[in-house]
């Protein structure tokens, strides 16, 4: 919907989605004809318009163009759906601006109108939000590992257990008073890529890989030197135990699956 | 998760720079209070219950 011609309206929910790996926004630039003909160009000035989508991207537009426009909202949507709130519309405000300001900028982008700005009724060249997603049941990760089975190169990414002993590190002792060990568990096992169309498509996303999507800390007791004497002292260390494994691609956030 | 790397969040957290050296006999002379059990078992409790997301 454009901003404009929001009227507030919640869309009813359309999917249920596992994963979002990328998302477009197509918008249409109808044919305006003679209009765009009877524009004075300045010589030097641009006869493109920027064209943004609220805070996630932007591209040029030539105003003697018409047709679909595509423009990746991918950051869009894995932002939108990582909201707590996730059955909230997602909400992409479109904007046209001069290419660049100066002496020779034209009022080119004001020419630039997209197909839903039209009349009201009509429901040729709306704009379209295409999502792809990936089935978790596939593409995620399961929670633990199987203890009977030894992890190899084909197992599906899961949580393994691993006990960290501190009794036996030397630089713990007469130090790290508690615990005198953890299960700190880890991520091992591998993610099953998705299908090349989508990396063609979205060449940014790395392949995606088993990673500890949650932590949780460790509290320890230690024992501390103070004025020659020693003293237990209580300190949390950050991320020191695995709670869940994901399969994600480097800087992407972490897929979560979604309510209907 | 390696033991440098367990042993680097316990000096940058009690900002340390290196292992403090401390002997046997530190240890067998040192009183855990219950304030400080008291708070290391809430710390405890509040890790099992509170996931931090991650990267």
């Amino acid at each position: 919907r454009f901003s404009q011609n929001f009227r507030g309206e919640t869309l009813a929910p359309c999917c249920s989605l596992g994963l979002g790996v990328g998302g477009g926004l197509r918008l249409d630039v109808p044919d305006w004809g003679p209009e765009f003909k009877r524009h004075d160009r300045l010589p030097g000035a641009s006869d493109q318009a920027r064209v943004s989508v609220s805070m996630w991207c932007h591209r040029l537009v030539s105003i003697h163009e018409s047709g679909w426009k595509a423009f990746d909202v991918t950051e869009a949507v894995n932002f939108w759906q990582q909201l707590s709130r996730p059955r909230q519309p997602l909400l992409l405000q479109v904007s046209v601006q001069r290419e660049h300001l100066g002496p020779l900028a034209s009022s080119a982008h004001e020419l630039v109108h997209f197909a839903a700005q039209g009349p009201a009724g009509a429901r040729q060249g709306e704009p379209q939000l295409e999502l792809h997603t990936l089935d978790l049941r596939d593409y995620g990760a399961q929670d633990n590992c199987d203890p009977e089975a030894p992890v190899t190169q084909g197992t599906r990414c899961c949580r393994q257990e691993m006990y960290i002993d501190l009794q036996g590190m030397k630089w713990a002792e007469n130090w790290v008073l508690e615990p005198p060990g953890f299960l700190a568990y880890e991520c091992v096992g591998t993610c099953q890529q998705p299908p090349e169309t989508l990396t063609f498509k979205w060449p940014f996303l790395g392949p995606r890989q088993c990673i500890a999507s949650e932590t949780t800390s460790l509290p320890m007791i230690v024992s501390v030197k103070e004025g020659g004497k020693p003293r237990a002292q209580v300190v949390s260390l950050p991320n020191m135990r695995v709670q869940k494994c994901s399969c994600a691609s480097d800087g992407a956030p972490v897929p979560r699956k979604l309510e209907p | 998760m390696t033991e440098e790397q367990i042993l680097g969040s316990l000096l940058q957290q009690l900002h340390l720079r290196e292992v403090p050296v401390l002997g046997k006999g530190d240890v067998e002379e040192l009183v855990i209070s219950a304030h400080v059990r008291a708070q290391y078992v809430a710390l405890l409790k509040r890790s099992h219950g509170a996931p931090s997301r991650g990267k």
